[in-house]
């Protein structure tokens, strides 16, 4: 392995990156979710942690650029140059900059398909029926955050079951954030198109008509940078169809079978084998996740090996089930030292039923910048290739339970007061304190009156054990208690009308069952972050409902 | 198409502007020492470097390696 001149390394362990553009090639979630995996090959060996934000100077900047992209490197158009990225340091240091004209992928050139229902794999279902208009293609109606989602039946109305449609649907084949598609031909300047253009346009950019005659009507829209459909085609404009037939085989996915020059291809119908309709699938392009991992180990300090196999190999190579190379991990460790995490570190549990139906009206008013948003991202990880680690069910019980809940109470400071409590949480200075279904609140140390049942605050006996209590908002308090939360107002010292809630409505991607729930490192006003615990484990959620950590207590909470 | 650009240079072009590129001659050498010369040296520093057969000459794999997609950090130097 080499590393840079002097050794150039961080000075600091908590590193941040911030990915200031995406291509359009992938689906936002899927970029952020290879580049937080890319990150993880190198936090696995190391003590170095990697933490995303959304705004401000992070050390790691990411971005996206084609040719001169304002640092003195250009890169190359399509194929060459896929990437390059500075050694630590301020400033442009550290930087990783992915060239605009490859085509990303996770080396498959398959993915744009996943986020195309939900993450239970079931697809949109085409015409769908909602609030009883029908709907041949994803819409954006009934939700206020504007992203397109279907039905995964033929009836939202009656089935309220529903998954995501790649906010590039809109674009794949062109078309404006209202919605409208191209309109294949257009006239532009009295001449005719049928594929997007460049024509006009100064910066580059492809674009449609989205009426037939833009001279006319004025109306556009952008396209993807590549002529034919992101999921593939042929040059009619006709699409691929998935899944389709071909010598009996069904195939949810372009292949390469039948074909001798391996080229991806598509059947344009269900039935290849009766109607012998086709297309071709852009190239696999190139794994976003396998050259951002090798990016991310410049950015960290590492140079170009000269072992082959090595990530830090200067050459691309698809690599199927990827994993660190010794010559990788000796260089990463030379720099940072051992990680003292575990190995491999637990994944989030996959969903297993559909996600909850959309509220289609308001819930009762909350100050805004605390509105409780239906779950704008996919809650799951995606599918992945390398680089998934999974601990097995038996793994998870050998691990022993950790010391945080129930909470001990210092017997010499309150004489009157339990002894171990299910959820305490703070508000405007005072402690409220939980346990077995009764509630004592008010400033603990004067009242001992005996705690009034929990009922008073308008939360049933049914609701049992509550696992946390965290602030939210100005004297708001959730209360969690197996797979619900109320709201409580503490000044009216009940719950507000329409609770309980189901947790895996807001909080997707957390254990159902947490034996505690708490913020930590942060208040109810600052970015602090949701942590619920369960077994040795611990799944940290960002304000804005996204995990972003699963980790052990033991290790990276309690720091034994 | 700018990617077939550089597919269509005349190899040795390809050849200097890649080693060049990629800091296996400097842009010092490359101005006052003899083409061949320096070049002789670059590729093997760039073979040895790259785990190929040290020939020293502009064989396939050589170009091979050079056309194929790679990272754009230099190899050698700052």
């Amino acid at each position: 392995f080499l590393t840079f001149e002097r050794d150039l390394k961080w000075d600091h362990m908590d590193l941040t990156y911030r990915v200031i553009n995406y291509s359009p090639d992938l689906d936002r979630a899927v970029i952020d979710d290879a580049f937080r995996r890319a990150f993880q090959v190198w936090s696995d060996v190391t003590p170095l942690t990697f933490t995303q934000i959304y705004s401000g100077e992070a050390d790691i900047m990411i971005m996206f650029g084609s040719q001169e992209h304002g640092d003195g490197y250009p890169f190359d158009g399509k194929d060459g140059l896929l990437a390059h990225a500075f050694p630590p340091g301020q400033g442009i240091q550290g930087d990783a900059h992915f060239d605009d004209d490859e085509f990303w992928t996770l080396g498959t050139g398959l993915v744009v398909k996943t986020r195309h229902g939900n993450a239970n794999g079931a697809e949109c279902h085409f015409p769908f029926i909602f609030e009883g208009r029908s709907y041949s293609r994803c819409t954006t109606e009934g939700r206020k955050d504007g992203l397109p989602w279907c039905a995964t039946t033929s009836n939202y109305d009656r089935d309220k079951k529903y998954g995501f449609c790649p906010s590039e649907l809109l674009y794949t084949n062109g078309g404006n954030s209202d919605g409208a598609p191209c309109v294949f031909p257009f006239v532009f300047d009295g001449a005719s198109y049928d594929t997007c253009t460049t024509d006009g346009r100064s910066d580059g950019y492809r674009w449609c008509a989205t009426t037939s005659s833009f001279d006319q009507d004025k109306k556009y829209g952008f396209c993807p940078n590549r002529d034919t459909a992101v999921i593939g085609g042929n040059s009619q404009g006709d699409p691929c169809v998935f899944p389709f037939t071909f010598l009996g085989q069904s195939y949810s996915a372009c292949t390469s079978q039948g074909r001798q020059d391996g080229k991806l291809w598509c059947a344009t119908t269900s039935n290849y084998d009766t109607d012998k309709k086709w297309g071709f699938c852009p190239d696999r392009g190139y794994s976003i996740f396998l050259v951002a991992a090798h990016e991310f180990g410049h950015s960290l300090g590492l140079d170009h090996s000269s072992v082959r196999e090595a990530l830090m190999y200067p050459m691309y190579s698809y690599i199927q089930d990827f994993h660190l190379h010794p010559d990788d991990v000796q260089g990463i460790q030379y720099l940072y030292g051992r990680g003292s995490g575990p190995k491999p570190t637990a994944p989030a549990p996959a969903p297993t039923e559909e996600p909850q139906p959309l509220p289609t009206e308001e819930p009762q008013p909350m100050p805004t910048e605390e509105s409780l948003p239906v779950p704008t991202e996919e809650p799951q990880p995606l599918p992945t290739e390398a680089g998934s680690t999974s601990t097995t069910e038996e793994e998870e019980e050998e691990t022993p339970e950790p010391t945080v809940g129930p909470i001990p109470v210092d017997p010499s400071r309150d004489a009157c007061m339990e002894k171990n409590f299910d959820a305490i949480t703070e508000i405007n200075g005072e402690l409220y304190f939980f346990k077995d279904g009764s509630a004592v609140l008010g400033v603990f140390w004067e009242e001992c009156a005996g705690p009034p049942g929990i009922e008073k605050l308008g939360i049933g006996k049914e609701a049992g054990r509550l696992s946390g209590a965290l602030q939210r908002g100005r004297g708001k308090v959730l209360l969690f208690s197996g797979e619900n939360y109320w709201r409580l107002d503490v000044k009216v010292q009940r719950v507000d009308k329409g609770y309980p809630r189901a947790t895996d409505d807001i909080f997707t991607g957390v254990p159902l069952d947490a034996r505690n729930v708490f913020l930590y490192q942060g208040e109810w006003n600052l970015a602090g972050k949701y942590h619920f615990c369960r077994g040795s484990f611990y799944w940290r959620m960002t304000p804005r409902y996204q995990v972003d950590r699963v980790g052990y207590v033991k290790y990276d909470i309690l720091q034994c | 198409f700018p990617g077939d650009l550089i597919s269509t240079l005349p190899d040795l072009q390809l050849a200097e502007r890649y080693l060049q590129r990629f800091g296996y001659i400097t842009e010092a050498e490359a101005k006052i020492g003899g083409r061949h010369m320096s070049l002789g040296k670059a590729l093997l520093k760039m073979q040895k470097q790259l785990g190929l057969e040290e020939t020293g000459e502009l064989d396939a794999a050589t170009l091979e390696a050079m056309r194929a997609p790679r990272c754009g950090v230099p190899d050698v130097g700052t």
